[in-house]
């Protein structure tokens, strides 16, 4: 079966394409598209031959990916029953390219360094639709700071140099002040975007520019002492993008379909929707839709 | 009258040559019943190790065994299949019995490499069988 598009270009070493010609969420799931496991499954198949060889990803994603995995699975793999997020994928990119701008000037307080990621979206199939989409940041290990630190966060996506004129017009940047709090025992710190990406990501852009700049300042209120100038953020590593989304393909699990219908949907995307329109269950959409082709 | 019954009583209830245990044979459930295996993979064995990180082992479970011939509720099957098995025995033995299948999965959640180095974890549905039937 065809590698997709991306892992081609990868492989070929070509220029990823920032802008993927815009692709219907109707478009059948040819060779191509075929979703997640049927690929490899048909390969071994046809000539029992291993898997193309993988980028191996960042230790500190797969960490957290993993915890992700625990929360959702049992051990045999199973979806956990208790959990009742609508997401049935998770997808987790690390930055294919990042470099820091000029360093912030400490007397005029302006911003510390800020970083440039640019995200390659080539494995976001046309049947996933996004529900919720985070910046994932994790700290270097040698970090530690005595007390909480408030922090804000300024996002900025850019435009590609040149954007196809079929995508709807993005404003050429978008600044994003989000507030959070580091303090010693967290982990991870997730800022949620998803009101930033959702149209890119429903536009299937390939591809995600923007520039970050975290200051944090320690929180006044518990240590007066304090100093007020911004701290240095070096100890903040590249943030990594986390989507949620709805896989719509039939071999895709819906959870909230096998909760609350008993037949399974039609296979198709579509009609999958349709039914989604009609909250009350099939037989009313079964309704509707006959009173329409009586009207 | 008595003579009557008295003759009908010194008859024998079952004929001569009939073999009772033979009688019952056709109603005893196959040895071999239709019913749920596992069979536990590992993704190593399919050298997928390197792009499946989770789960580490995977059954898919699955079914096996003869159907009884009398199988109308036992395992949910359709009236139709009863059909089937007397098409087979009594009119046509190329039409094959009915077979002993997956009636119910379960979905399985993953966690992947993608070649990219990006990681997904994807849940699918229908992979894990967890109930058999005859059809």
């Amino acid at each position: 079966s065809q590698a997709s598009r991306g892992e081609a270009q990868i492989a070929a070493g070509a220029p990823l394409e920032t802008e993927a010609e815009p692709r219907s969420s109707l478009q059948p799931l040819d060779g191509r598209h075929r979703p997640g496991l049927l690929s490899p499954l048909f390969k071994v198949l046809y000539d029992g031959q291993t898997e193309t060889p993988r980028l191996q990803p960042d230790d500190r994603a797969l960490h957290y990916m993993k915890r992700l995995y625990k929360a959702c699975a049992t051990k045999e793999g199973i979806p956990k029953s208790n959990r009742s997020h609508l997401y049935n994928t998770v997808r987790l990119f690390t930055p294919c390219a990042q470099h820091k701008q000029a360093p912030g000037d400490q007397v005029t307080g302006t911003l510390p360094s800020s970083v440039d990621l640019l995200f390659n979206l080539d494995r976001v199939t046309a049947v996933e639709h996004l529900l919720k989409s985070v910046l994932l940041y994790t700290f270097n290990n040698s970090v530690s700071f005595p007390s909480p630190v408030k922090c804000v966060c300024n996002l900025v996506i850019k435009e590609p140099e040149f954007s196809s004129k079929t995508l709807p017009r993005v404003p050429y940047s978008f600044t994003f002040p989000s507030q959070f709090e580091l303090r010693k025992k967290y982990r991870w710190i997730e800022i949620d975007v998803t009101a930033l990406l959702q149209p890119l990501v429903a536009s299937n852009k390939r591809s995600i520019h923007m520039s970050v700049n975290v200051t944090c300042v320690k929180d006044q209120l518990q240590h007066p002492s304090a100093q007020d100038g911004p701290l240095n953020m070096t100890f903040l590593v590249a943030p990594s993008l986390l989507l949620y989304l709805n896989d719509t393909s039939a071999q895709a699990y819906h959870r909230w379909y096998s909760l609350h219908y008993k037949k399974r949907p039609s296979q198709g995307p579509d009609q999958k929707r349709e039914l989604s329109a009609y909250p009350m269950g099939e037989e009313a959409a079964e309704g509707v839709r006959s009173s329409r082709h009586r009207r | 009258d008595q003579e009557t019954v008295s003759s009908e009583l010194k008859k024998p209830l079952v004929p001569a040559s009939f073999n009772l245990s033979e009688y019952f044979k056709q109603f005893l459930f196959p040895q071999n019943e239709c019913e749920l295996h596992d069979f536990r993979l590992s993704f190593s064995q399919l050298k997928w190790d390197n792009w499946i990180v989770a789960p580490h082992k995977y059954n898919p479970r699955y079914c096996k065994g003869d159907c009884p011939r009398a199988v109308g509720h036992r395992y949910g099957s359709p009236v139709h299949t009863m059909v089937q098995n007397i098409i087979h025995e009594k009119l046509d033995s190329s039409v094959p019995r009915p077979s002993c299948v997956p009636a119910k999965y379960s979905p399985l959640s993953v966690l992947v490499i993608e070649p990219d180095g990006s990681i997904a974890y994807k849940e699918y549905e229908d992979m894990i069988a967890t109930k058999c039937t005859c059809r």
